[in-house]
């Protein structure tokens, strides 16, 4: 059931984009924030091979099954979020980044994380004024259970406020703080700790660059249409 | 060569770009740097011009007592002056139908990448991956020859001398990290984080290449029924039609060095 093998043809020279038919599990392990259960990950392996040639490229992934849902609560004004249907009371921690001269090592990276999850917390918020955390960042959040708050490249200090106000449109250029948006997205979509992305700190990032983070990280339309029997739609894949 | 990535972290010179006479083009073919000797030193990569010029003693560790204040701020310095050439060597013999991505995966803010002669921009972005097909510039069996110019970012700013959250704003106007300026807990980045920042590698592959899978899951039934939906963009380097066979394959270990498919 967790292996398959498709045939693809590609024109010469050419890109495209394929999607598997989806893979069925029953009753995996789930993926658990720190003190809910445990990190269960699994590897996910995808291997090209060409005929005539051979494997020509491979790729491979941990993952976890989880479902992150959050919304902000009308009575409090604070965010709630639910992993895998239930509840969970949010312990954080602030981040900016792990050394100032960006000698960003595994080995901090995974003292700094469990250090974290050891204190009992549960969310590391990556504040916006620093890094977007690399993929070794995300290795320890997925191993050790801390979810991600992750903030793009928005502070109220530096965009948008003060006397005289500063940057009140942010970067100058939006075309290229979406197109480094997008590529960071792609880097870090599938680590199962990343919870949420939110536009900046403390302040709506410019018109336009918020709309356009909303609509690119909008949830597709297929994942929100479940048949009767809550299955998903014939043409899914 | 072996199909995979292969990083480039170790064997790196660095040197700052006013006391280089050489172009980019002659420190890759005739003029290379032979070893760390005036004006070239031992360079952290990944890592910043600062944390480079810390590993060489050539300024204090900024983060010990006042040391900071004995660094030269980018605003009174200029920015050619945190402007600096990187240079490494890598072998990377390919046989037929082989291809080679140069593969950057952070660079602030922007640079120039000179391999074998060859001169290629990577455009401005803190946080933008940079891939670069140089199958055709690689030299088979001898040593491939890498130097980076990196510019720091277009604003680098002033830092008020009451100091303040992000000093004067400027940072702002880049797509950059943006404490680098100073903040109420953060003394001001003298280099604004200038470098080669995160993981530099070489990638081979076949005709074929995989680019950034996208996994998804599903749920139904209260968890009983899952569904983990993949897509992969996929490029064909070759002049022909490529017929592929895609395999993709979930396993969990249950017990040590025992893995269920």
């Amino acid at each position: 059931e967790h292996l398959q093998t498709q045939h693809v043809s590609i024109p010469a020279r050419s890109r495209l984009q394929y999607t598997f038919p989806p893979l069925f599990f029953y009753k995996p392990h789930l993926w658990w924030p720190n003190g809910m259960g445990k990190q269960s990950l699994y590897n996910v392996a995808i291997i090209v091979d060409v005929k005539g040639y051979g494997e020509s490229d491979s790729w491979q992934q941990h993952f976890g099954f989880r479902k992150i849902e959050s919304h902000i609560d009308g009575a409090t004004g604070g965010r709630l979020f639910k992993v895998n249907g239930e509840p969970i009371f949010i312990r954080g921690g602030n981040w900016i980044l792990s050394d100032g001269l960006l000698r960003l090592s595994k080995k901090r990276y995974s003292t700094d994380i469990k250090f974290h999850a050891d204190m009992n917390f549960n969310m590391i918020r990556c504040w916006g004024g620093g890094l977007t955390e690399r993929p070794e960042f995300y290795y320890y959040c997925d191993y050790y259970g801390i979810l991600v708050w992750q903030e793009f490249w928005i502070t109220g200090d530096v965009d948008g406020r003060g006397d005289p106000v500063s940057n009140p449109n942010g970067p100058l250029d939006h075309d290229l703080f979406l197109f480094c948006a997008r590529d960071t997205v792609k880097l870090l979509r599938n680590h199962p700790s990343l919870a949420l992305w939110v536009g900046g700190n403390e302040q709506i990032p410019p018109g336009d660059i918020n709309a356009a983070l909303k609509d690119y990280l909008r949830l597709h339309p297929d994942f929100e249409s479940v048949d009767e029997n809550g299955k998903p739609p014939e043409d899914f894949s | 060569a072996e199909i995979g990535k292969t990083p480039l972290d170790s064997g790196w010179l660095a040197a700052r770009s006013t006391e280089v006479q050489f172009t980019g083009t002659q420190l890759t073919t005739t003029h290379p740097p032979t070893g760390p000797s005036s004006p070239w030193m031992e360079a952290l990569v990944p890592g910043t011009v600062l944390a480079t010029l810390v590993k060489n003693k050539v300024v204090p560790d900024p983060f010990y007592g006042l040391e900071n204040e004995a660094i030269i701020d980018i605003a009174d310095a200029g920015r050619e002056y945190y402007t600096f050439w990187f240079f490494t060597t890598f072998q990377c013999d390919l046989s037929a139908n082989q291809h080679c991505d140069l593969n950057f995966r952070g660079i602030n803010y922007s640079a120039e990448v000179h391999l074998n002669g060859h001169r290629m921009v990577l455009p401005k972005g803190m946080f933008r991956r940079h891939s670069l097909n140089v199958t055709d510039i690689l030299h088979p069996d001898r040593s491939n020859l890498l130097a980076v110019l990196v510019h720091p970012p277009d604003h680098p700013g002033k830092i008020p001398p009451q100091g303040g959250q992000g000093g004067d704003h400027e940072i702002g106007k880049d797509v950059a990290t943006q404490y680098v300026e100073g903040w109420d807990w953060m003394a001001p980045i003298r280099d604004r984080n200038t470098g080669i920042w995160d993981e530099v590698s070489i990638s081979v592959t076949g005709p074929v290449k995989v680019i950034d899978p996208h996994l998804v899951s599903s749920f139904f039934d209260n968890y009983k029924r899952v569904y983990l939906h993949t897509t992969i963009e996929l490029e064909n380097k070759s002049a022909w039609i490529a017929e592929c066979s895609l395999n993709i394959q979930v396993t969990t270990e249950v017990e040590e060095s025992i893995c269920l498919v």
